[in-house]
């Protein structure tokens, strides 16, 4: 899922 | 997890600590702008509203605590502590930062990348990080003496998101279909903000001077 991938950055 | 982005992480970690150092030893806030930490207070409560909801790391979990909490503790002593408030000079810090919180609210409505609540949240921190600075790059302008801490966490705050662009590049080159325009615009345009005051700080930095920006 792309969304999640940048979501793991502060 | 990649070097600049471990790096990035260090560096924002560090710049929160040597503010905090610098309030909670020397109890003073003399050029800090506390309208510039309202707003950091406020782009980490958008962005880690799932703090609880949506684990991803102990790492991430920990260093979302850290920010949250000593960003709203560096607001608590700049607002409440009786010693550090009697440094802090909100004649000079004047900017209304609330002009900078609704049109990135509004920004966020408009350009996101998914149009629920999280995600507007998630974006308006993001605008908002952008120009939190500006309160404070004020301030030092009109503060002529600019104390080391406060120069150092100025470049912190500003190296960090350097290193998060060179990680977004390399990410895009590493990971299949990581395009994130919202974020890297967002972050460009952030750090740009910085530009003028690393050209002063490394200028101090290399003769050597105290740092001080042009009237």
């Amino acid at each position: 899922k792309e969304e999640s991938v940048l979501k793991d950055e502060l | 997890m990649n070097i600049f982005r471990l790096a990035g992480d260090m560096t924002h970690l560090f710049s929160v600590l040597v503010l905090l150092l610098k309030i909670h030893t020397i109890k003073s806030c003399a050029g800090v702008s506390l309208k510039t930490q309202e707003l950091y207070a406020l782009v980490f409560a958008a962005r880690y509203l799932d703090i609880f909801t949506n684990y991803i790391s102990l790492y991430n979990t920990v260093m979302k605590l850290i920010f949250l909490g000593s960003s709203f503790s560096i607001v608590w002593y700049m607002r409440y502590h009786k010693i550090v408030r009697r440094s802090y000079d909100k004649d000079q810090d004047t900017f209304r930062h609330y002009f900078l919180i609704l049109p990135c609210l509004l920004l966020a409505l408009l350009i996101n990348e998914k149009f629920t609540f999280k995600e507007v949240m998630w974006t308006f921190s993001l605008y908002l990080e952008a120009v939190a600075i500006l309160p404070q790059l004020v301030l030092l302008q009109r503060t002529r003496n600019i104390d080391n801490l406060t120069g150092q966490y100025v470049f912190l705050l500003g190296a960090y998101r350097a290193l998060y662009i060179l990680n977004w590049v390399y990410r895009y080159f590493t990971e299949p279909h990581f395009v994130h325009w919202i974020t890297w615009v967002s972050g460009l345009v952030q750090t740009l903000l910085y530009a003028d005051f690393f050209y002063y700080y490394f200028q101090s930095w290399k003769n050597n001077q105290k740092l001080h920006l042009p009237a």
